[in-house]
Order: structure tokens, then C-alpha cells, then sequence
């Protein structure tokens, strides 16, 4: 195709699309594009939604998820709540070439992380600790719990498993600031 | 979070995610994006697709796969996009998603669900014709 090489991302993540057309142009391989592409955004915390510093969990944590696949092999390098490690694609392409696993998740991740040469450091910043200070103030709200108390609509945890459930609607709390 | 495509002028395929997930998720939780075929797939043989969006509902579509195997059908990347929304939608019509998708010739496209502030999705293209990035969007 005349249109050929091409790098397509979500958002509007200028500078990550820059990056990976940076690899293909210099002729690297595709993987390598995905790779620079997305540790660009995860540099940048692109929105607050990638790398460290953005969407701290209900403990102010935050973690972070990643995937690289090859489309030539199928083969898949995935990490998933990964803790105090920013390269999170790096990390995932690194278990798609040291390990035979398709994904590593958690505390074992991160020790995987550490072993292959990534550096461990703390992913908050005075913005995740305010986001959270601030979700903390507000009741816990916006909440992902359902069926416990006290009730989480109005109230912060810890929560135990409610005697009675109820199918509620979801609540739908992603959106544009907040988002897989 | 940020879901990838690229594509070398032979048509290889590669396809990738990052993300920190939701803001006050439940500790431990894990959405779509490391999930292969839901945050996003990819196969030379037929082309890639990443998903954005509420993981906890589109993960269990597996919207990224579903996009590459309509693809690989014949389904030209708007299509298929517009398709792996619509299954997640016939169960959760107000939910918070967009998919792009590329097919092996470099034609591409995106597809979103309309939901309160989001009505339309911007994503990033670049190719030979442009070659420098573009912003792209599509209504919802």
C-alpha cells in the first residue's frame, strides 16, 4: 500500500504518535515503534491516564498495566498491577523476550521488572496524592464497590460483604479523565 | 491510557497498551488494557485494533480480537471498529469505549459509543501521506 508504514493511536497523544513514526522512518521494527510510542506517553503521563502519578487507587496507589504483542508470531509480553516501576511497555516487551509467559502481574511482577534492570521508584506525585486527598474529603466518591457496607455510596471502607445483594445498574464512572 | 497500532511497509503488525487504569479503582484491579484481544490484538495476517474506554465492561467483549477477525473476513477497519462496538453495546448501551482499527493495507478507521461528555473520539494517525502525526476523529 502507498500508505504504508503507519502508526495509529487513541487520544489525541501527539508526541507518542511521533515517536513510534520516529522508529519506523529509522527503520526500526514495528515492535520497537509500539514500544517508544508508548513509553513516550507513559513519560509524558500523557492526560494522567498513562505512567506514574495518575489514577491512584483506593489507597492513593498507582499501578500500572501494559501489552505488546507481535502480530507476525502472536507472541504477547503483558504486565498488569505492576507497582513502582514506570516503563511499564518496557517491562511488558521484556516478559514477551525473557519469559515463555504471556503475563506477569503484581508484586511478582515488579520483582521481574527489577531483576531484568528496571529501576524501582515511587510512582506518586503531588498530583496523585491530591487527586486522592481529595477523593478521600468527598466520601470516597466516585466508588467501585457494590453489595457491602457501610454503603459505599456514601461512605468510605473498609467495606464487608453485604448479607443481602441487589443487581444494580452500573454506575458507569469511566470517562474521558478516567479510562482503560 | 494509550493503545497502539504500527505497520512497516510490509505490512507487519505490531500493537500495544499502557495505561493506569481507572482513578479509585479497588485495589488490585486490572482493566482491558493488558488483556491480549480485549486492550488490544494484532496479526499480520489480517491487521491490529486497540480498545479504549471502561475495561471493566469491554474486556469481557474482547472487542480488539473480535475487530481483527472481521477484519480478516474482509471487513474493511470502520466496519469492524463500528461492529465490536455495537456487541458491547446490544448488553451495555451506555458505556464509555472507542476502538481504532488497521487492516494490512494501511487503511484504518475508529469507532466510539456515545455516552454522557463523549460524544465524539479523537485518535493520532501517521503514515506516508501525512508523515507527520494527524489528529483524526469520529462521531459517536
Amino acid at each position: 500500500s502507498l500508505t504504508l508504514p503507519l502508526v495509529i493511536n487513541t487520544w489525541p497523544f501527539k508526541n507518542a504518535t511521533a515517536a513510534a513514526w520516529s522508529v519506523l522512518q529509522s527503520g526500526g521494527s514495528v515492535l520497537d515503534a509500539v514500544e517508544k510510542g508508548c513509553a513516550r506517553c507513559e513519560m509524558e503521563q500523557c492526560d494522567g491516564s498513562v505512567g506514574y502519578g495518575g489514577s491512584p487507587d483506593e489507597f492513593g496507589e498507582t499501578t500500572l498495566d501494559a501489552m505488546i504483542i507481535n502480530g507476525d508470531t502472536v507472541e504477547v509480553g503483558a504486565v498488569a498491577d505492576l507497582r513502582r516501576i514506570k516503563n511499564a511497555i518496557g517491562v511488558a516487551r521484556a516478559v514477551m523476550e525473557h519469559t515463555e509467559h504471556t503475563l506477569l502481574v503484581g508484586e511478582s511482577a515488579s520483582l521481574f521488572a527489577e531483576n531484568m534492570g528496571f529501576v524501582a521508584e515511587d510512582l506518586t506525585t503531588n498530583k496523585s496524592v491530591n487527586i486522592f486527598s481529595q477523593w478521600l474529603k468527598g466520601n470516597c466518591q466516585p466508588n467501585y464497590r457494590k453489595n457491602v457496607f457501610p454503603d459505599p455510596s456514601t461512605s468510605c471502607g473498609p467495606y464487608k460483604p453485604k448479607g443481602t445483594f441487589t443487581q444494580n445498574k452500573s454506575a458507569n464512572h469511566a470517562n474521558v479523565h478516567s479510562h482503560d | 491510557t494509550i493503545g497502539m497500532i504500527a505497520l512497516d511497509k510490509d505490512g507487519h503488525v505490531a500493537a500495544g497498551t499502557s495505561t493506569n487504569g481507572l482513578t479509585h479503582k479497588v485495589p488490585g484491579r486490572v482493566g482491558d488494557s493488558p488483556i491480549i484481544g480485549a486492550g488490544a490484538y494484532a496479526d499480520s495476517s489480517a491487521g491490529g485494533a486497540a480498545a479504549t474506554g471502561d475495561g471493566d465492561v469491554m474486556m469481557r467483549f474482547l472487542p480488539s480480537y473480535l475487530a481483527v477477525e472481521l477484519m480478516r473476513a474482509g471487513a474493511d477497519p470502520s466496519a469492524a471498529c463500528k461492529t465490536a462496538i455495537s456487541r458491547i453495546k446490544r448488553h451495555y448501551s451506555d458505556f464509555f469505549g472507542a476502538i481504532i482499527c488497521a487492516n494490512t493495507t494501511g487503511h484504518y478507521g475508529a469507532a466510539c459509543n456515545k455516552a454522557p461528555d463523549f460524544s465524539q473520539f479523537h485518535y493520532m494517525v501517521s503514515n506516508s501521506e501525512s508523515d507527520t502525526p494527524l489528529l483524526k476523529s469520529v462521531d459517536c
